[in-house]
């Protein structure tokens, strides 16, 4: 069957075969095609030249672009791979891929330490924990006293960093969420299992079958 | 249920900016 979808795709930069990436991800050859018309659609909100800015990205999650947000920067930092300051296609899928209903537990976790690990050092800092509460309190309408805030992360850090080094390292982190697993609802997206019906116009064009 | 009583990574969880979902509202 012919494409009846733009050649232009072709020559978007950062563009990736779907086939390619259905290859590494738990995404078919169609979800990957049908994601291809969310990531064009982001992509082109604000500058439309195929690549997801830090803008877009913001506009998309909280409809202002202005909305500057911790937990949104450290989602675009580490979609952005390659840190050149874009998301490309092949980083939307790879990285939407952890978020996927079928995707490893563990790979889940591993991201999620990632986001809590603001400042790269491979553990999750008191203080890094506590800038990510009041970051919290600043966007929503929740209102803790300082002390509250000390008390929540003092407790969350009791519990999680059992061998009381002041830090919680990737094992302990790992060990935590299994105990509590709702900490990693939000890394699974029910939607990305019917993407194809939330697109279904690309579907139809895909060239190939999966 | 009581902030105080919760667990901050399970606090964070709950930011709108960590909730992906928002992308694919039409």
């Amino acid at each position: 069957m012919g494409c009846l979808c733009s050649k232009n795709t072709k020559w978007t930069p950062g563009y990736e075969e779907p086939t390619i990436l259905a290859a590494e991800t738990p995404f078919t050859v169609s979800e990957v095609e049908a994601l291809y018309e969310l990531f064009k659609k982001l992509s082109s909100s604000i500058i439309d030249d195929g690549l997801i800015h830090k803008e877009e990205l913001q506009l998309a999650l909280f409809k202002n672009k202005n909305n500057r947000n911790l937990f949104a920067d450290r989602i675009f930092d580490l979609f952005d791979v390659k840190r050149n300051g874009v998301i490309e296609f092949g980083e939307f899928v790879r990285s939407l891929s952890v978020f996927h209903p079928n995707a490893p537990v563990a790979d889940k976790i591993a991201f999620a330490f990632r986001l809590y690990d603001l400042r790269n050092t491979g553990f999750i800092e008191r203080e890094e924990l506590k800038e990510m509460v009041l970051a919290l309190l600043h966007e929503s309408d929740l209102i803790l006293s300082d002390d509250d805030v000390e008390m929540i992360v003092d407790k969350s850090f009791k519990e999680a960093d059992t061998t009381g080094d002041g830090r919680i390292d990737p094992e302990e982190w790992k060990e935590f969420v299994s105990k509590n697993p709702s900490l990693i609802k939000n890394m699974t997206l029910p939607y990305l299992k019917d993407i194809t019906l939330a697109f279904p116009s690309f579907v139809v064009s895909s060239e190939v079958e999966d | 249920a009581n902030p105080v009583s919760m667990n901050a990574f399970e606090l964070i969880s709950k930011s709108q900016g960590l909730n992906l979902s928002s992308l694919f509202e039409k």
